[in-house]
């Protein structure tokens, strides 16, 4: 009980016990050395903008990917497998945050595409009905050979979600073969789908602003009276 | 007011002494990424009314610390953190997600009488 009042000044109620915990990305690090390197020195300003990604904010989350937990049905889903559900939980965002950015990283790992010599599309879209069919696509990337990496911007959706978090029924992307929106046409990567998803990491970093601590900064947008 | 005789050696007067916070001490090595420990002090000493003027004391110390000589129920002024300083933490939550947040006020600087 001491422990979790301890940790009350973390936002935290209990001491956290994650199951799985995902790799500590470079950005992150960096910023945290760049600020542990000021508060050193002395140079310790109001940590209420974030210069690496160039919004205001004073706290940066990376979610983490639910997907694989909420949506067993892909589970289900035989060869060919073209899509992966996504899905992100932002309970943990509070009322007096205000979002300031919302990323959708994509990692798209070599092995899955190593026997398509099709160039593809990568389709994003928000899930939004009960049926897994997504009714909106969000964004239609070309993935060239190459590129490896894709961001998403997802501030309004998130913003969505967690006004309304009935609304938050994850994502799904798709693959395409490029230049063909008749996802009727199928591709083959190797192996099962299984081992296809697993090639697909998703996570969503997002930075809030809580005016307890950013007071200056520009507060919600204030409804017409 | 007479001065006690046994006035503080200066071991026993208020001053900060240093401390290393170590989270794997703490069992939060499992969930706290970075940083895995930071210096900071802990307050302890005396708070004698003679030497208030040497410490930066607040005003109320010194009235409580006079009151302390007239009436001993009234405790002296106590030796208490005069100048913090925050850290930024770098951890996970219980869902997995990854927190990078700024916390105000984790590190003592400066020790005095309050």
């Amino acid at each position: 009980l001491e422990e979790a009042s301890l940790l009350h000044f973390m936002g935290l109620n209990k001491v956290p016990s994650p199951r799985t915990t995902q790799p500590v990305p470079s950005i992150l690090m960096k910023i945290f050395q760049e600020r542990q390197k000021a508060a050193a020195t002395g140079h310790y300003q109001k940590l209420c903008y974030v210069k690496e990604f160039g919004v205001p904010g004073n706290l940066i989350r990376l979610f983490q990917d639910q997907g694989a937990l909420s949506h067993p049905m892909e589970v289900a889903q035989a060869p060919p497998c073209t899509q992966k559900f996504h899905f992100f939980n932002l309970s943990v965002i509070t009322q007096d945050e205000q979002l300031m950015m919302a990323k959708l990283d994509l990692r798209l790992g070599l092995n899955a595409y190593n026997a398509l010599q099709q160039d593809l599309e990568v389709m994003v879209s928000v899930v939004q009905g009960p049926a897994p069919q997504p009714d909106q696509k969000l964004v239609l990337h070309y993935l060239p050979w190459s590129q490896r990496v894709l961001h998403v911007d997802l501030l309004d959706v998130v913003k969505e979600w967690n006004s309304n978090p009935q609304s938050n029924l994850g994502l799904v992307l798709e693959l395409l073969p490029k230049g063909n929106n008749d996802s009727t046409m199928t591709i083959y990567p190797e192996g099962t789908c299984d081992n296809w998803r697993q090639f697909i990491q998703a996570s969503l970093m997002v930075v809030t602003l809580t005016h307890q601590e950013c007071p200056r900064f520009p507060h919600f947008p204030r409804k017409r009276r | 007011a007479t001065l006690s005789t046994m006035e503080s050696t200066s071991k026993h007067l208020c001053q900060r002494h240093q401390m290393v916070i170590n989270f794997e001490d703490l069992g939060w090595h499992k969930w706290i990424i970075a940083p895995k420990e930071f210096r900071t002090n802990y307050c302890k000493g005396d708070c004698p009314f003679s030497l208030m003027s040497f410490f930066n004391s607040s005003n109320y110390a010194f009235l409580q610390t006079l009151m302390n000589s007239r009436t001993p129920e009234v405790p002296k002024a106590a030796c208490v953190p005069t100048k913090l300083s925050s850290i930024s933490m770098l951890y996970y939550d219980s869902y997995g997600n990854i927190i990078l947040q700024h916390h105000e006020g984790m590190v003592v600087d400066e020790c005095g009488c309050g």
